[in-house]
């Protein structure tokens, strides 16, 4: 049986909130009603991330992006503020 | 690497653990944050000092979730492993783990602490994540080979851009003298064998031979073995493929080129007495299985089979070898012989007739020409930090000259 792409799309966006709001400092509402507006939000803090892992810096959660988040680190900002 | 100044403005600075995980015992802990407080301290002016009570300007505690006042929280397993906050006075300094996560210092599963603290340790002093993979600041978990030093050269740079270099002490003769193969008066500190090699270690160096090979290589010990120190007291192979090595109280267990974790130990896990301070040599008998530790005028046995002292020692060393009455440099053992070595002299032992076969010099390991004399009459090539030997070339040479005279003369006839 094929995963769910559409739920496992979701779990994976979850994380990512998850993950930029620990890490990437501005946090970011998981409402439906605002995702819209926050979607360039993220993409922005996705790019972030992705420069400073060095990693193609696209704005989308492909899968070397979805792994680095996935793997256990500190939990220290990777900018200062 | 990133990091906040000015750091901590003076560079004696106390640690205080406040509560322990049960996911290992308390000595591996306090093993662990040493060590990784070490890693920092070695390459900067910095100083730590454990207390026990009142407020240390790094405070170190394992913690759940939403912990007490600390505006970071943790995850439960996995996700975040530790966090620390950049120097400072009230929770600056202070380094928390998650105590939801396997904490170990095993090469097993779960997280090494060691690692986790000195990457957690590096922003107590200032530092930020670098973006450099290979760092110990990268802020991804990354398992690393316990033989291999975890700090990079970012690592070393992003501290000492706070904190500087370490300060200069004056240069020790002895740290910079290198010794010589054929100097007449070369002494050893320790040598073993190791699988089919035999390295003499003397200082920060080492020579390697090979039983079947005319080189001889000469190295620095922290070639091999980057956290080892340098004048060794004595070391041994043991019947399980594994070397020993020992300064002072401390041994550590070495497989291949990588020196074990959690080392070093008290040589007195071994069975020592606490008055034991340091061992001058050691040699196991591959026969027997049992290993003969020099102390002074005195040694001790030990069964590798049963991993204890046996009873009945220590024996003076002159009744356990006859012939062999004052103290020893440094042992090992070859086809059966046991090479003992004292100041600028080796005793080549007959341990089934317990008598002394030869006296010899020390260095006739290297090929050196005969005599000996302190102007180091062999020739020496060195190239990419060792010293090759050449005598073979010259011995070849000298048989190929005469096999051309024979042949001349054969001609003649």
């Amino acid at each position: 049986f094929p995963a769910d792409q559409k739920v496992e799309n979701e779990e994976n966006m979850q994380l990512a909130q998850a993950y930029l709001n620990q890490f990437y400092s501005t946090e970011i509402e998981g409402s439906h009603l605002i995702q819209s507006k926050n979607r360039s939000l993220i993409d922005g803090k996705i790019q972030e991330m992705q420069a400073f892992f060095g990693l193609t810096v696209t704005g989308k959660l492909d899968s070397n992006t979805l792994e680095i988040m996935k793997t256990p680190r500190c939990g220290v900002p990777d900018v200062g503020q | 690497y990133g990091y906040t100044l000015p750091g901590w403005r003076k560079r004696k600075l106390t640690y205080r653990i406040m509560n322990y995980t049960p996911d290992m015992p308390q000595a591996d802990v306090d093993q662990a944050i040493q060590k990784a407080l070490q890693l920092w301290s070695k390459v900067t002016p910095l100083m730590f000092t454990k207390i026990y009570k009142g407020v240390a300007d790094i405070m170190i505690a394992f913690r759940t979730r939403v912990h007490g006042w600390c505006p970071r929280h943790f995850d439960g397993p996995l996700g975040v492993l530790g966090h620390a906050f950049p120097p400072g006075r009230g929770l600056g300094g202070d380094t928390h783990f998650d105590e939801d996560e396997n904490w170990t210092t095993k090469n097993t599963t779960g997280f090494n602490l060691f690692l986790v603290a000195a990457h957690e340790f590096g922003h107590s002093l200032g530092l930020s994540h670098s973006n450099d993979e290979r760092a110990l600041m990268f802020p991804n978990y990354v398992t690393l080979d316990p033989s291999k030093y975890p700090l990079s050269q970012d690592d070393i740079n992003g501290i000492q851009s706070i904190y500087g270099g370490l300060p200069t002490a004056p240069v020790k003769t002895k740290g910079t003298n290198i010794p010589h193969a054929c100097d007449p008066n070369l002494t050893f500190d320790a040598i073993t064998t190791l699988r089919r090699e035999v390295m003499f270690f003397k200082g920060r160096h080492l020579w390697r031979i090979y039983y079947d090979i005319a080189d001889v290589e000469f190295e620095l010990i922290a070639s091999f073995w980057p956290s080892l120190p340098a004048d060794l007291q004595a070391a041994y192979e043991n019947p399980k493929d594994t070397i020993l090595v020992f300064k002072d109280e401390n041994f550590w267990m070495i497989r291949g080129y990588a020196v074990l974790p959690d080392y070093p130990k008290s040589i007195h896990t071994l069975g020592f007495p606490r008055h034991v301070k340091k061992i001058d040599a050691a040699i196991c008998d591959r026969n027997t299985r049992k290993t003969y530790f020099f102390v002074g005028i005195w040694c001790w046995r030990y069964d590798e089979t049963t991993q204890a002292m046996d009873s009945g020692y220590p024996q003076r060393v002159v009744k356990q070898f006859p012939g062999i009455g004052l103290h020893v440099d440094a042992a090992f053992q070859h086809k059966g012989f046991f090479y003992f070595f004292r100041g600028s002299r080796q005793f080549e032992y007959d341990i089934k007739a317990k008598k002394i076969n030869r006296v010899l010099r020390t260095n006739t390991w290297f090929k050196c020409k005969e005599p000996l004399n302190s102007s180091f009459d062999i020739k020496e090539k060195v190239h990419s930090g060792g010293v090759e030997i050449l005598y073979h070339e010259s011995l070849i040479l000298f048989m190929f000259s005469i096999l051309y005279l024979l042949k001349k003369l054969h001609s003649y006839q």
